[in-house]
């Protein structure tokens, strides 16, 4: 009977030592959250996200004011209102935001007039069974869930950037096998004399991957 | 563009991309900023990945769902990283991007195609902001 007591007493404390380990894994793993990662040295960003997850809050609360962060601030300029003017030299924002316990994500795209782009993609997220709005509807959406807007987003640094590009005949841009070639639209086909097949098309390829590195780069892109 | 991943308390995990696009773009362009895998992407069971550079190239990539999956199968950040950059420049040797990559661990690392690319951690053992440098 002694024997047995002593083999029940020794699988419970084996047992218990284990669940411990576990546990204890789980404590040490706890203890290397929270974390906030950004690209670029986005600090006040990051630093905005780290207050709000240091405080308790959950991820999708800090991403959205880290992300916010970065739209007051307009950080390298690639982010919020006042920057990166399109032909027309008006401002637009894209916006995503994913849950990565539910998988569930909300976006806007193209979106013109509102300037908390993060927000309104939380609020697709959070209010309707979609993922992603664009354009002026994402707009009017935003609005009547709340946000601030209709407003101007270019500001005069960028609109300064647009009559110069204007000046210097829209180069560079992102129009291929058009004429005119180097001035403003309006833009039609370039009908190739003769042939459309691949010698003459292989050639514009090379010429076109050469010519859309010239302008994609730290400060254009996404 | 800003892309960024965070893990709360509870080991939750969310990403969120903000950005205002290329410049100059044709009206009506939208790059991969708002497109879920590609921009950013998370799995709570497996970490997250954030990405920034040409929109038009990487959208055709999804270059953080793969870095996502990679890892789900065993790579490590940094592998899962560089694999899903070098997909994209096999392809399109000129293009401009890069991406974070976070595991559930907290082993986080970049990788990156013509420009030099950084990315910024907050975590407990900081007294602030680091910042990492990845050079192509």
């Amino acid at each position: 009977m002694a024997a047995t007591h002593l083999n029940s007493a020794s699988i419970f404390l084996l047992t218990f030592s284990l669940l411990f380990l576990v546990m204890g894994h789980e404590a040490s793993n706890s203890g290397q959250y929270p974390v906030v990662v950004s690209t670029w040295p986005f600090l006040e960003a990051v630093r905005a996200a780290w207050r709000v997850v240091d405080n308790g809050f959950s991820a999708v609360d800090a991403v959205v004011e880290g992300c916010s962060a970065c739209e007051e601030l307009r950080c390298d300029g690639t982010v919020g209102p006042g920057g990166s003017p399109d032909e027309n030299g008006e401002t637009t924002i894209d916006a995503l935001v994913m849950d990565g316990v539910t998988m569930e994500v909300g976006a806007v795209a193209a979106m013109r007039y509102i300037k908390d782009g993060i927000k309104a993609a939380r609020l697709v997220m959070q209010y309707t069974e979609h993922t992603l709005l664009v354009g002026e509807q994402a707009s009017a959406f935003a609005i009547s869930m709340g946000l601030p807007g209709p407003t101007n987003l270019s500001s005069s640094e960028s609109m300064e950037k647009w009559i110069k590009w204007k000046e210097n005949h829209c180069q560079p841009n992102f129009w291929k096998d058009v004429v005119p070639v180097d001035s403003c639209g309006p833009y039609h086909a370039k009908h190739f004399l003769g042939s459309s097949h691949g010698t003459c098309s292989k050639t514009t390829l090379m010429e076109n991957i050469k010519s859309r590195s010239s302008h994609v780069g730290r400060h254009n892109h996404d | 563009t800003i892309s960024m991943a965070v893990f709360d308390k509870m080991g939750n995990i969310a990403v969120g991309t903000s950005t205002n696009g290329a410049t100059f773009k044709i009206p009506g362009r939208v790059g991969d900023g708002p497109i879920a895998g590609s921009s950013a992407y998370a799995d709570d069971e497996v970490g997250a990945c954030g990405a920034t550079g040409d929109g038009d190239i990487m959208m055709r990539f999804l270059p953080c769902y793969q870095v996502v999956e990679s890892m789900r199968l065993g790579m490590e950040p940094n592998l899962a990283a560089k694999d899903a950059i070098s997909r994209i420049a096999r392809k399109f040797p000129d293009f401009v991007g890069a991406v974070f990559a976070i595991n559930k661990k907290g082993v986080h690392a970049g990788a990156c195609h013509g420009w030099t690319f950084q990315y910024s951690v907050r975590s407990p053992e900081m007294d602030d902001v680091k910042v990492y440098t990845v050079v192509p």
